[in-house]
């Protein structure tokens, strides 16, 4: 499970202070399909870096499975990052000088039966893209090079910011698709931001931001 | 008005030759609210950036006010956008050294009567952002900045690829509301790439791509 304690990310200093996050607790459990929903700046990505490692916090604790990720030293939280958390960003990402298959690699690298990269980008559409850089492919093809790059690994917690933001009705559907069976066949948490009303109908949980803070935490739907 | 007449771009050769758009024909009268539709890689952005002169075609001609783009020499057609075309780009393309205000005002640097930056930012919910670096700034926030950085310059024509695809619903109708006054009420011709339906519903005119070819040109609500 993943649990947050009163954890708090300000930027800045006196007048030019921003509270990314404002005291927030949240409990997830494991195999749960979380969405977070919020307005623009309300902290939902930096609740996903924060939760997932990728960045610090200043106050509060982060506990996953058990280890506290706030005070584990940079080669721990790396190594545990690595083998267990796979993460679609909002910005993509990609490494500009590899392929589309060289970054799903890039992914799956350091665990020991990654998914086979190609597959992977043939289940998200991108059966005609894998040899195409970053810079030779639309937005919504290079999101979908993100998605697969994340699910390289077979990661326990999947974290994903707004993943299918750059596309279309029907490949958003073929992505969701493609997350719920990771949830409910293989168990994989899922934590997942978007401001699409079809992927929250999806959700276990919804955890509600604003201004950084959380303002509810709902089931939605029976685990 | 802006004519394209059997507009054509490939990239690459052979076997991995992708046919970007493929013999687009469209007229667009001034003053119209286009929506552009298709799946993630049907041509859309290159469309886009085909008809407002950011880049070439290997095939066809575009006319915008009587004027062959597609010939023009690069200085020519640089002052052309410069003056007459706004854009807010897919991936927002902020200048990473500017602060938010800064881009907006070099958005409107070259033309005599340009808006104040400041007020846009405010338009767009970004009032407490100003002073801020597009690394400090969320996706929503960076794409706002996109947004204002564009009516800087109180374009004949704005074209927007994906205005509102990292925006809550809320803050997305706060921004088409903008596109829709400017286009009522300065006459503004707006071509727009939206996956959502919300914006679309707003068009005079929809386009459905698929494959790099103009499937449907459809009178959705009269001028
Ligand atoms: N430099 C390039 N080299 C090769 N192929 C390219 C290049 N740039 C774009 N393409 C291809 O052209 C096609 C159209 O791209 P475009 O960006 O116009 O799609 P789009 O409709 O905007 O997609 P999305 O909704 O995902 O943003 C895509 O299949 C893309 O892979
Ligand atoms: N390095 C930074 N310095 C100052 N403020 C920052 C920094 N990074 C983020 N912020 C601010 O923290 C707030 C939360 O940002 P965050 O990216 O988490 O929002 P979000 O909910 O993901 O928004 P969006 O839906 O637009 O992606 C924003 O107001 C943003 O401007
Ligand atoms: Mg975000
Ligand atoms: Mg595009």
């Amino acid at each position: 499970g993943i649990i947050l304690k009163n954890v708090t990310k300000t930027y800045g200093e006196g007048d030019v202070k921003t509270t990314a996050l404002d005291g927030v607790s949240i409990e997830i459990d494991d195999g749960a399909f979380v969405v977070v929903l919020g307005p623009s700046g309300s902290g939902k990505s930096t609740l996903l870096n924060v939760m997932s490692g990728l960045d610090t916090l200043d106050e509060g604790e982060i506990t996953i499975d058990g280890a506290r990720i706030d005070t584990m030293k940079d080669n721990a939280l790396t190594a545990f990052r690595r083998k267990h958390v796979g993460f679609v960003f909002q910005q993509y990402n990609l490494l500009h000088t590899l392929t589309a298959k060289e970054n799903v690699d890039i992914g799956g690298r350091l665990v020991d039966e990654p998914h086979d990269s190609e597959r992977l980008l043939d289940d998200v559409g991108l059966a005609k893209h894998k040899t195409k850089y970053p810079f030779q492919l639309s937005g919504g093809e290079q999101q979908r090079v993100s998605i697969a790059r994340a699910l390289a690994k077979r990661p326990k917690v999947l974290f994903c910011d707004e993943p299918t933001g750059a596309l279309d009705e029907e490949m958003g559907k073929a992505v969701l698709g493609i997350l719920q069976r990771l949830n409910e066949k293989h168990g994989t948490t899922v934590v997942l931001i978007t401001h699409n009303a079809a992927i929250a109908r999806l959700a276990h949980i919804i955890v509600r931001l604003n201004s950084g803070k959380v303002v509810s935490v709902k089931a939605n739907r029976p685990v």
